[in-house]
């Protein structure tokens, strides 16, 4: 699990 | 922003409106689960902690703060204004169930051991299973209104829709998030016994009604 996520989602 | 995005997010924030216009028309909170309304409440603010850290657009910072007061108008108007309506005794689910998993999940299982991003692993687990109370409370009386039908419909197809939009996205940009995907895999499965009902039967005009 690296630094993947969709920061711009809710 | 693509198409199963937005529609996801309008679709989530349907539900929330379904939901207060429901309290707010009939004066009554009945068949609505609180112990659900304030974990989807522990859900917005430790996963919208970020509004205070990065900003990433208008649209973004508007929706995360209109979840959040509605939110907290729901839990109001449950608990406070309607709390006479409240069926306390049908809303028995045991959330310390819910929430010491994740919290134990989001522990192990995060993209990054720092405190904004456990919280933000752990909002992405509680929400996937926030919905059993309320699930519970329809299958303990049975029945459902149609307009808490719709709520539920509208709730569950905003994460159906979001799973499109990873798919999109992954297609689009090569990039997925395994955590959300995962948790959105089974907050999606949780509702599929509701969609058949939804389907088969508020649809066709009568009342969600579990078989005896």
């Amino acid at each position: 699990f690296g630094k993947l996520r969709f920061k711009d989602e809710l | 922003m693509n198409i199963f995005r937005l529609a996801g997010d309008l679709s989530h924030l349907l539900a929330i409106i379904i939901l207060l216009l429901k309290i707010w028309k009939t004066r009554s909170c009945a068949g609505i689960s609180g112990k659900s309304q304030v974990l989807f409440a522990i859900v917005y603010l430790t996963r919208y902690l970020d509004l205070f850290t990065t900003y990433i657009s208008l649209y973004n910072s508007i929706m995360k703060i209109v979840f959040i007061a509605a939110s907290g108008a729901t839990l109001y108007l449950m608990y406070v204004k309607f709390k006479a309506t409240y069926d306390h005794n049908h809303d028995s689910f045991r959330i310390e169930f819910l929430l010491i998993p994740c919290v134990i999940l989001a522990l192990i299982i995060n993209h990054d051991f720092t405190v904004m991003e456990i919280l933000w692993t752990f909002s992405i687990y509680l929400e996937s299973v926030a919905i059993l109370p309320q699930l519970f409370l329809v299958s303990k009386t049975g029945e459902a209104e149609s307009i808490t039908s719709h709520y539920l419909f509208a709730l569950g197809s905003y994460r159906a829709l979001y799973l499109l939009n990873w798919i999109y996205r992954y297609m689009a940009e090569s990039h997925y998030d395994l955590i959300a995907i995962f948790a959105g895999v089974v907050q999606t499965i949780l509702y599929c016994d509701f969609f058949y009902l939804y389907i088969t039967k508020v649809l066709k005009g009568k009342k969600l009604q579990l078989p005896a």
